[in-house]
């Protein structure tokens, strides 16, 4: 099953 | 004080088109670099990054950086009231909680001014790492809207598949499946109607379509898109803004679990 990641999982905040 | 004057005001009515169904309210950061923008959708699972840069506008003035919360609907119906020749310039006083834009028309015959309200938004900014991406597809950017809006009829989530043979956008749905395969083509005499595939190594990716139809709709900014494309990362759909910037989307894949 594919589940959808998260953009704030591969890119931290600054 | 800051103000901002573009003579293809269309550029700016184009942006918002392109941005405001992905998010909606964002913070515009104005600097000497230019006019950008990074916001994520409501979900995070896209993120946008729009820069136009300050030699791209006719006048500029920012005396110091800001950072304007803005409702990106309310932007778009204002920048609706511009004519597509007119000229826009975006004006705001030092901490004022509202910013002007004025529209011109190119005859000079038709001044108008209409000021918006800026919000105080809370938002994540997030670092970007340059990466080496395993594959990079340019391509006419109406030919990837097509495929999108197409393989969208059919199925919810998009495999892209970057290979020797091409870049191969495959979905599959409760009707049946569908494959469409594009060739490396590098057309001479029309460069807009190229087709480029640069690839370092195979990469294999799935994604929602409903993220990439939005994309899509930054498709007048642009004849081509850019896609760059690494295993586990988030894909990045690039559309140059001619001599002015981009508009940057990151979507992050769907993984296996």
């Amino acid at each position: 099953v594919n589940q959808q990641s998260q953009i704030t999982s591969f890119f931290s905040k600054t | 004080m800051l103000e901002l004057r573009l003579v293809q005001g269309s550029i700016l009515k184009k942006v918002l088109e392109a941005i405001k169904d992905l998010v909606n309210d964002a913070n515009f950061d104005c600097s000497a670099t230019g006019f950008s923008l990074q916001a994520m959708d409501s979900s995070h699972v896209a993120l946008v990054a729009l820069l136009l840069r300050s030699e791209g506008f006719e006048h500029y003035r920012c005396d110091r950086n800001l950072s304007m919360g803005m409702s990106l609907t309310n932007m778009a119906k204002m920048l609706k009231c511009a004519g597509n020749d007119d000229i826009v310039t975006i004006k705001a006083d030092d901490g004022s909680d509202t910013i002007t834009f004025m529209f011109e028309s190119p005859t000079q015959d038709k001044i108008a001014d209409f000021e918006m309200k800026l919000m105080d938004i809370d938002s994540e900014h997030l670092g970007i790492p340059e990466a080496e991406y395993e594959a990079i597809v340019r391509m006419p950017s109406s030919e990837f809207a097509r495929i999108c809006k197409d393989l969208g009829t059919i199925g919810d989530t998009v495999v892209i598949s970057v290979t020797k043979e091409g870049v191969k956008f495959s979905t599959r749905g409760d009707i049946g499946t569908a494959n469409i395969v594009c060739r490396q083509n590098t057309s001479i005499d029309k460069p807009e109607e190229a087709t480029i595939i640069e690839m370092q190594e195979p990469v294999t990716l799935t994604f929602a379509l409903r993220y990439m139809n939005s994309f899509a709709k930054a498709t007048p900014l642009a004849t081509q898109v850019t896609i760059s494309l690494s295993s586990e990362l988030p894909v990045v759909v690039e559309y140059k803004i001619a001599e002015m910037g981009y508009v940057r989307y990151y979507l992050a894949p769907k993984i296996e679990e």
